[in-house]
């Protein structure tokens, strides 16, 4: 049935992913994974660091490669997957 | 394919794990034949064997834990990060970790495996009906005793076949009770609890005694999860309770109200609004056995691959008829080598045959497996008969005659790869050229001319009148005819002119055959004919079977699979397939190669 008032959104206490952005999903994810480092982060502009991560990262999953955090992306990195890192140890 | 760097592997074939603890999710029978089945993928195509141990330091230790669980790696609740696992080596190295907060099946809902009753433990029938009602998980109607219980069959009402389900008031895990069930209420730290608690630890495992007092007797055991059991949130493996009040409305099923990402979820006491204890109602879950195969793989040294159809690729996705991708076949035989019998020392007299199951030799070349000798013609057991003049078998009342093919069939769909196919409905060798069918469709390869696969072509414009889908061919080597076959019909195609349909009793093939899944002619005028796990001798001039068939395939056709889904002849070897691999056999009936009928015979890139 439709909806006769705007869906009330909760806070659930103890959910671990909440209130992140997508840029930041995004920089924790090639963080995390390997694509990228806290160092290479600090020392290069956050535009073109993360576009080279972003490809980095497409390249590897086997995604278009279009450097940018586009839907796909996006969707890859909210998917289930293992822990180990990509790249690096 | 990747592996970790230095190249990390053990430095010994014989590897041991050992499971430290069991997911609340799953009955522990099943958690351990998901492991022993996810290192066999391993163990089927290299030299390595892996063996269970139930104490000490083995190779690969296996733990399910959640949140931080004392590696420095935490994980992250529901979803997310699965799992992990530490490439080869001492210590940690080698241990795979499995995420608790995920809710462990085996990739397509909740497993209910039963205990006790009258079903031998099988798993939980839902929904099933009883006293006329459907049910769609355990109840505990009809009892007093408040165990939980379901069907295993559609129907108890009819088959009253029955079993119990996980519950803490039938059976606890691990602790130090044997399985003992829970005692309520029981006492811990002074306080009296009347249900499982999380209370004492840091784990969110839940717990309870297993005699009055734990205080006083310090027996306790782990809780298994019901199946109406929540899956993370903050109240992992409590059930939930229905209804409960959520913003002042009352819930008596599984909602997503509250949330934007359509989940479900539930709350575990009778009021979210004053209590806020909830969790993610069951899903399908992931299957433990598709990923543990994966953390298995890091654990032999394994990294992860960018081929999205390998099993080491880093996300998760489930497959129903799980096989091992080349890609990480290469990998692992990187490492540690094929399988004995992919080398030319291996001597079946000593080893014996691969298993049916058993994957391909697909590495360092070594995998084309000890070659027959001079090849030894199929013996023909009676005097074979001359042959017939094509086209000269007369047609009957239900038969319909009806133009044959032309010569050269003009490509329907060159863009319709056969690489793309993971399998075929039939496969027979037509006029020197390999022809594999597939929907209405079919492709030719010929050896001689080095042209590769051509196609695909149109059956209906090549043998009019036949329906998409056959299950098997074969050209008789004397006459030229063709004979198909589609569930229990044949045609025979001559020339210009089709016989057919007609039934296969016709053939003098009794009912016990289903569809006819493939064909190796013998010789001059006999054909065997496979169905089942068994196979007829036809004698193609009469178009009757042999007297003493159907025998046994298994009799003389050993090593090969029973179930194979297509067989025939090429190269003067006999090949039966099942799934992507064919399995090759000599006329002496020696099997020399396990291949992919796509990278082997097909030659895709």
């Amino acid at each position: 049935p439709l909806q006769s008032k705007p869906q009330a959104v909760v806070t659930f206490p103890g959910e671990l992913v909440s209130g992140l952005s997508d840029l930041e999903l995004a920089e924790s994810y090639l963080l995390r994974f390997g694509y990228t480092t806290a160092a290479e982060a600090r020392t290069s502009s956050k535009h073109v660091s993360l576009a080279k991560a972003l490809r980095k990262m497409q390249k590897q999953l086997g995604l278009e490669e279009t450097g940018e955090l586009d839907a796909r992306t996006l969707e890859a990195m909210r998917a289930p997957r293992c822990g180990v890192p990509d790249v690096g140890t | 394919f990747l592996t970790f760097e230095g190249d990390l592997k053990w430095d010994h074939m014989d590897l041991t794990y050992r499971v430290m603890n069991y997911s609340p999710d799953l009955d522990r029978a099943v958690i351990d034949d998901a492991f022993k089945r996810a290192f066999k993928v391993w163990s089927d195509v290299t030299p390595l064997t892996f063996t269970q141990i139930y104490s000490g330091e083995a190779d690969i230790m296996i733990m399910f834990g959640s949140r931080e669980h004392g590696d420095g790696y935490p994980f992250d609740g529901k979803d997310g990060l699965l799992a992990h696992a530490f490439p080869p080596g001492r210590g940690i190295q080698g241990d795979a970790h499995f995420d608790d907060d995920e809710l462990w099946t085996l990739g397509t809902g909740l497993v209910v495996k039963t205990r006790h009753g009258n079903a031998n433990g099988a798993d939980c029938h839902f929904p099933f009906v009883f006293e006329g009602r459907s049910y769609s998980q355990c109840i505990t109607e009809g009892r007093t005793d408040g165990l939980p219980w379901c069907a295993t069959t559609a129907s108890y009402d009819r088959d009253k076949k029955y079993g119990f389900c996980p519950s803490e008031l039938l059976y606890t895990n691990g602790g130090n009770s044997d399985g003992a069930p829970c005692v309520f209420p029981f006492v811990f730290d002074g306080t009296s609890y009347n249900a499982c608690t999380t209370d004492g630890r840091s784990d969110s495992y839940r717990w309870c005694a297993t005699t009055a007092n734990f205080d006083q007797d310090k027996k306790y055991g782990f809780c298994p999860n019901r199946d109406t059991a929540v899956i993370g949130g903050n109240s992992q493996g409590d059930p939930c309770v229905f209804p409960f009040t959520f913003l002042g409305q009352s819930y008596s099923a599984c909602t997503s109200q509250g949330r934007q990402d359509g989940k479900l979820w539930c709350a575990t006491t009778s009021n979210y609004d004053t209590d806020k204890k909830w969790g993610f109602c069951p899903d399908r879950g992931y299957s433990i056995f598709l990923v543990a195969a994966h953390e298995f793989g890091h654990s032999l040294g394994l990294d992860h691959s960018s081929v999205r159809e390998a099993l080491m690729y880093p996300m998760y996705s489930y497959v129903q008829d799980f096989q091992l991708d080349p890609d990480d076949v290469r990998g692992i035989q990187y490492l540690y080598g094929e399988q004995p019998w992919c080398s030319q020392e291996w001597d079946p007299m000593v080893l014996g045959w691969p298993q049916p199951h058993a994957l391909p030799c697909i590495g360092s070349g070594r995998g084309s497996g000890p070659e027959p000798t001079a090849p030894v013609p199929a013996p023909t057991e009676e005097p074979q008969p001359l042959p017939t003049e094509a086209g000269s078998t007369s047609t009957t009342e239900e038969e319909e005659e009806t133009p044959a093919p032309t010569a050269e069939p003009i490509p329907v769909d060159p863009s319709r790869d056969a690489c793309v196919e993971n399998n075929f409905d039939a496969i027979t060798e037509i006029n020197g050229e390999l022809h594999f069918f597939k929907d209405g469709k079919y492709w030719t390869l010929s050896s001689f001319w080095d042209s590769g696969i051509q196609g695909a072509f149109s059956i209906a414009d090549a043998w009019p009148g036949l329906p998409a889908v056959i299950d098997a061919a074969f050209q008789d080597v004397l006459t030229k005819r063709v004979f198909f076959f589609a569930g229990r019909q044949f045609w025979v195609f001559s020339g210009k002119s089709v016989l057919g349909p007609r039934g296969i009793e016709k053939l003098g093939i009794g009912k016990e055959a289903g569809r006819i899944s493939g064909a190796l002619q013998r010789g001059r005028g006999k054909v065997l004919l496979f169905s089942g796990e068994s196979y007829w001798r036809l004698d193609v001039k009469v178009q009757r079977v042999d007297k003493g068939y159907p025998r046994a395939t298994d009799d003389i056709f050993t090593g090969v699979p029973l179930d194979a889904h297509n067989v025939f002849l090429y190269q003067d070897k006999y090949h039966f397939c099942r799934g992507s691999f064919y399995w090759r056999m000599t006329p002496r009936y020696q099997v020399d190669r396990v291949g992919y009928v796509k990278y082997d015979i097909l030659q895709c890139p």
